[in-house]
């Protein structure tokens, strides 16, 4: 199973939608200070089903969508989806293609679509269960995570291996 | 579940001591679950010695050293369990560049089982895509992505217009 | 205690304006006193807006805008009373090569009042040395200190015997 | 008043006595990972007077002395000594050269000079008072500081700004 492409609008600094392809090899991202690379790797967490916004740097959940810049009005709804290629039916799903997609109103709502269908939340997180790849796993590390990963208080080391297992 | 947890944890503890020595050229590492605790709740210590180096309490390694033995242990759990995609921002912006070398060697082996989607502002990390990206903010405050070639970066990290 | 603090307080709060101004090419920035509090024990919050953006939270700021307006607020402390030395530990590490020589153009002004040590693997930074030294363990696990002349850094931010 | 130079023995990983000079610019200090600049920058703020281990990265302050490799033995001593250029006499005594100095022993002990005479951390917290150079002052800056300066808390800004006043 292989992440091939994400697309991002409204969500963050992202005011106009934006798609990142990937190869399934080293993908990296450059630029300057505060263009919007970390806002990237969030929109993979939040996309992912990440529920909590501390996690994405957020007060409050409604920051996520795009406030406003000199040249850009605020939006009223953030979108990002995450396309699977699935052609080796790693996920149990008939799909060769997968997208995940995850919305967020300023009123509040939240959506979530698998394919293009409205589905729950629920359903999203059984689907990449055990793949490795869900908002818990460990499949994003930042710097600051590096204390946390050595730190005595040894949680954060616990969930990791059960994550594993 | 104890069965299973033992388990894994005995595989990614035999792959930490593997990968530690491959990053820092020698010294040992371990996980330790205390005797006597149940498994499923008892915590997890860490040990890390590097090359020539006494056994010291972690907090006491450099910044350095603390970001290369977290690596290790990310990838003695892809080991035992890859995951689809690993996404890493900035993770090595403390290494020096010798250690940014060995990194991005480990990086290329284990890229095989495991996407890489990577962040950085090091020279040498950008050199070893398979395919690179810019975000830039032409527009101020709004953010835009380009492909970019490894020449198409200036010393300032900026992207050129492609 | 109370004028003085007030008064080293709106001297700090106008050095920082024009402090953050330098180092991201406009934008603003402001330290506030809660109104009605007594001053000796309210909170002081911050603002930062970077050019071109709206301003929000603080902690919505990148890893570099953050680096960059800690050290903004740092240099305006020293424009109140400049510490005769300063020691900045890889500070440099999360910014871009731009504001990299920002950094280092702003450092070399304060030179004049203020001695800098610096701890860092950027090339850049090591430029602007007066003095460079190095730090090697050429007998494992003992720290030895050698002086150190640019070309003599290699890539490996290793230390060549001078 | 300059910091002319330091002398470190004992402390941390220096098993041998080790100097280094300042020229009063930029001292800038290099070297691979591990290899023990951070633990030039913790020697500075020692030798100022600083007690709480938690910001040394000891969890104990023994752990201070250094505590052997393979090719050097534990030792019983830390020392550093920090050299000031006073020739403008910024700082209230009567000598061109004021060396601090402070040891710490394995029993536990410490001891603190002032130019070979033993005194009190009373006598070299008075000294440096005002000079915007003590242990509590902001003039040492880690990476992982950027977050306590900048955080809600405020506790560590206000802090700052007292030092100045
Ligand atoms: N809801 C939002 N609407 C518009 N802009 C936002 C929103 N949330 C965050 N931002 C902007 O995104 C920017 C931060 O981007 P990000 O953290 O991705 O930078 P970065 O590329 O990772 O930089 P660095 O190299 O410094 O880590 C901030 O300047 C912030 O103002
Ligand atoms: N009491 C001690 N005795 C001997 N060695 C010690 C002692 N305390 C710490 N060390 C060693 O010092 C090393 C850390 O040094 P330091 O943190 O200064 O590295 P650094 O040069 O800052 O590296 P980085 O570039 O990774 O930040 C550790 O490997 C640790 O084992
Ligand atoms: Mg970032
Ligand atoms: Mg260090």
């Amino acid at each position: 199973m292989i992440l091939s492409k994400i697309s991002i609008h409204g969500f963050k600094s992202f005011a106009r939608k934006e798609e990142l392809r990937f190869d399934g090899g080293l993908t990296v991202i450059v630029g300057p200070n505060g263009c919007g690379k970390t806002n990237v790797v969030d929109a993979i967490r939040w996309g992912l089903g990440e529920q909590r916004p501390s996690i994405l740097r957020a007060d409050r959940m409604d920051s996520l969508i795009f406030g406003g810049a000199q040249s850009a009005k605020p939006l009223g709804m953030a979108e990002v989806s995450l396309h699977f290629d699935n052609s080796r039916h790693v996920l149990p799903i008939d799909y060769n293609e997968v997208v995940v997609t995850r919305r967020l109103f300023r009123s509040g709502e939240s959506e979530y679509l698998l394919n293009k269908s409205v589905v729950r939340l629920k359903d999203i997180s059984d689907l990449l269960m055990d793949t490795g790849i869900g908002a818990d796993a460990y499949s994003v590390i930042e710097l600051k995570m590096v204390e946390d990963i050595l730190s005595e208080k040894a949680e954060d080391r616990r969930k990791l291996i059960e994550e594993a297992a | 579940a104890r069965t299973r947890f033992n388990d894994v944890f005995q595989k990614v503890r035999t792959n930490f001591q593997e990968t530690f020595k491959r990053f820092f050229r020698g010294g040992d590492s371990d996980l330790l679950l205390p005797e006597g605790e149940d498994p499923l709740e008892a915590r997890i210590e860490i040990k890390a010695r590097p090359a020539g180096k006494q056994l010291r309490d972690i907090d006491l390694l450099s910044g350095g050293e603390k970001a290369l033995t977290a690596i290790s242990l990310l990838f003695a759990l892809y080991m035992v369990k890859p995951s689809p995609v690993c996404v890493l921002d900035e993770i090595d912006a403390p290494l020096d560049d010798a250690n940014v070398q060995r990194f991005t060697r480990v990086l290329g082996e284990f890229a095989e089982k495991t996407q890489f989607v990577i962040v950085t502002h090091n020279k040498m990390t950008m050199r070893c895509a398979s395919s690179l990206y810019g975000v830039t903010m032409q527009e101020q405050g709004v953010s835009k992505i380009v492909s970019v070639k490894f020449d198409d970066v200036d010393e300032e990290g900026e992207i050129r217009a492609a």
